[in-house]
């Protein structure tokens, strides 16, 4: 085998290892072995990186538990914002996507970017006509909505503390 | 946050990030993540990167970018580029978080200085090692 190599991360400030029950211990070693092994997979069979990386993000923006996708924060508003980048290393051809809402895979559609347009970011709902004309997949609101993450939010929104991911304790005010 | 880093049979890397933000923000704030050269960046003849953290800092010191600078113009191995913006730089600018990357000859770095970072990696035929940090 040539040599081939993948890594992922699935975010910062997201619960500490103290914090962790067993069950979620084990749910988020699951859920990051599914996409390295599927984004290895890809690449022992000569498939290229740029669609390893693509492969392997999709697969945690999949996953609830993770900041991304359908797993996303909720902003000030009780909405789900995301942004999404890609870059392939050989050409230098990037996509990138800013404050999307209710695209389901953020990464597709900045991948999308990258193939099928002159630009490198789009943002908002110009970005989301993109991912229309482009055939990408749209979830409903339902689809991010999680309540372990709405709780983290409630605990919040009547204040101007944001949070990063998880964040177990708020005590202090970034940006 | 989530990322993913890659080389590929042909010696080509890749560097993708995607986020959902951070819990309450507002104003439409956009952080690091979609901006090539402070959240995400890919270059084979430096590194491939994919960043996580308070996304603020990130764009300030353009962490991706610089590690890549720093391989390319100061000749510092992959490693000693990371430990140095993520450890010392970001440090200095009050940022939490860390990076991914990996570069053309399959060497894989994960630098972070924060707490509950979620890593995995796995390069060849090797087991794969996945880390659920302090």
């Amino acid at each position: 085998m040539k040599n081939i190599a993948i890594a992922i991360h699935g975010g910062a400030g997201t619960i500490t290892k103290k914090n962790l029950t067993p069950e979620q211990d084990k749910a988020y070693r699951a859920g990051l072995q599914e996409a390295v092994t599927a984004g290895h997979g890809l690449l022992a069979a000569g498939g290229s990186a740029l669609d390893a990386v693509d492969l392997a993000v999709t697969l945690l923006e999949d996953n609830p538990l993770f900041n991304a996708g359908r797993g996303s924060v909720f902003t000030k508003e009780g909405k789900h914002e995301m942004d999404a980048a890609i870059m392939c290393g050989n050409t230098l051809e990037a996509g990138a996507v800013a404050g999307v809402r209710s695209v389901k895979n953020p990464i597709k559609l900045a991948r999308a970017v990258l193939e099928h347009s002159d630009h490198v970011m789009l943002s908002g709902y110009g970005a989301e006509d993109f991912a229309r004309n482009h055939g990408l997949a749209f979830a409903p609101e339902a689809y991010f909505f999680d309540a372990h993450r709405y709780k983290q939010w409630s605990e919040v929104r009547d204040s101007a503390v944001f949070m990063l991911d998880h964040t177990e304790q708020v005590d202090a005010k970034f940006g | 946050t989530v990322g993913a880093v890659a080389l590929d049979q042909n010696g080509h890397t890749a560097a993708a990030t995607s986020t959902g933000g951070m819990t309450n923000k507002n104003y439409n704030r956009i952080g690091d993540t979609p901006i090539i050269g402070a959240g995400t960046y890919a270059n084979n003849a430096t590194c491939a990167i994919s960043c996580t953290g308070h996304g603020e800092y990130f764009m300030r010191a353009v962490v991706a970018y610089d590690v890549s600078c720093l391989i390319e113009y100061k000749g510092l191995s992959l490693q000693q580029a990371c430990d140095e913006v993520v450890m010392q730089k970001l440090v200095r600018f009050g940022g939490e978080g860390g990076l991914i990357a990996l570069n053309k000859a399959g060497e894989v770095v994960l630098s972070f200085n924060s707490e509950g970072m979620y890593r995995a990696s796995k390069k060849n035929g090797e087991p794969t090692f996945v880390g659920i940090y302090r």
